[in-house]
């Protein structure tokens, strides 16, 4: 629908959703995405940071929504 | 929150740089 595939999208609504100030880290998606990869969560992740849909916080492990 | 200021001004400044990002993205889409 929006152009993502669907890890992409999976990984970017764990991202959206999580209210926390610095954001979600790798480690979380991970817990909450335990069927898929790490390396595939890091491409999902690289991917959404170079089309705007994230950016990294307080370190390059943590992730925010710029729809939040 | 529980963060430091310069924490706060980097991830504005991140932030800021994706949203420039999403608007090149919407643009080129055009």
């Amino acid at each position: 629908v929006n152009g993502l595939t669907v890890h992409q999208s999976q990984v970017l609504n764990l991202i959206k959703n999580c209210t926390v100030p610095e954001g979600m880290s790798v480690q979380e998606l991970k817990f909450h995405l335990h069927d898929m990869s790490m390396s595939t969560i890091k491409q999902a992740v690289d991917f959404l940071s170079s089309e705007g849909h994230i950016y990294s916080t307080v370190d390059d492990d943590h992730f925010k929504s710029t729809d939040a | 929150s529980g963060l430091t200021e310069e924490q706060k001004r980097r991830i504005e400044e991140n932030r800021q740089k994706a949203l420039a990002r999403r608007a090149e993205r919407l643009a080129a889409q055009r």
